[in-house]
């Protein structure tokens, strides 16, 4: 019964480091598609190009204006998204995007993200 | 129906979506701060029995190991209690959104199908 | 934007999802840990 409750805990404290894992990793997409929300803004047009656009509403700032402006095109350069490794010091490099901390609603929302912030 | 009135019955559909996700997300990340308080308690208890064990041997009973349980397993019930409510925070944005991507995609499939709209 | 905003919503749902299961492999931890206690101070073991 003791090595049987002894094997038990150990698979349990595995399973605990996978969750952890799983968590690190989710974490980390989620402030990768942040950082590709904000910043990389490609839609496709009718006869498949690509274009930059900059929509004036999103779930951040709401949708309010998204019926006054227009997109409009970028031409010459890509926008570059932040290093998908949570280094917060180097977050969007995109000038004319700028994502600011506040943004991230979806990462703020955990407090580990918050304690790496700090 | 057309094109510019899809719109802007989804900009009205959608219009508190903003106020509705942001206090959802904020929700969230207090209750996951709470559960960080918590989660300190729990670990500075479990520190004291460990740190005994060390020190004692894994025969030796804490003195106040019982009550120390006790405050743990009620630490543990909080922390899963909150937890529970940050789920159902989250799932609630993402029904909310999805309802709303949803409807849309439904007009747009009308718009296409009354040929007002390309594909 | 709703594609995005839901993408977003889905990846929260289920970064807290894996927090309940995290939670929940704790306080299995936990409890496995009061019955090994107890087990080996019933049958004196001192390992």
């Amino acid at each position: 019964e003791y090595e049987g409750l002894r094997e038990k805990l150990n698979k349990t404290l595995l399973q605990k480091k996978q969750l952890e894992d799983e968590f690190d990793a989710l974490q980390q997409e989620i402030y990768d598609k942040e950082t590709e929300y904000f910043s990389n803004r490609t839609i496709a047009t009718a006869s498949g190009a690509l274009k930059h656009v900059s929509t004036p509403g999103n779930i951040i700032k709401g949708f309010d204006g998204f019926t006054k402006s227009h997109s409009h095109h970028h031409h010459g350069g890509t926008a570059s998204a932040a290093s998908s490794s949570l280094n917060l010091n180097s977050l969007n490099t995109n000038s004319d995007f700028p994502i600011e901390n506040s943004d991230r609603i979806f990462s703020l929302s955990s407090a580990t993200f918050i304690k790496q912030l700090q | 129906m057309d094109p510019s009135l899809a719109l802007e019955q989804t900009l009205q559909d959608i219009s508190n979506l903003e106020a509705e996700f942001h206090h959802a997300y904020e929700e969230i990340g207090a209750n996951d701060g709470d559960i960080q308080e918590h989660q300190k308690k729990y670990m500075q208890k479990d520190s004291q029995i460990q740190k005994f064990i060390k020190q004692n041997g894994a025969i030796a009973e804490h003195p106040n190991e019982s009550e120390l349980n006790r405050d743990m397993q009620s630490e543990l019930k909080e922390m899963l209690s909150l937890q529970k409510e940050k789920c159902k925070l989250a799932n609630t944005a993402l029904f909310m959104v999805a309802k709303h991507l949803s409807k849309l995609e439904r007009n747009l499939t009308i718009l296409e199908e009354d040929g007002v709209l390309a594909p | 934007e709703l594609e995005h905003a839901k993408e977003l919503a889905f990846l929260v749902a289920k970064r807290e999802q894996a927090s309940l299961k995290l939670l929940e492999a704790e306080s299995d931890v936990f409890s496995d840990r009061c019955q090994i206690k107890s087990l080996k101070r019933n049958l004196n073991l001192s390992a």
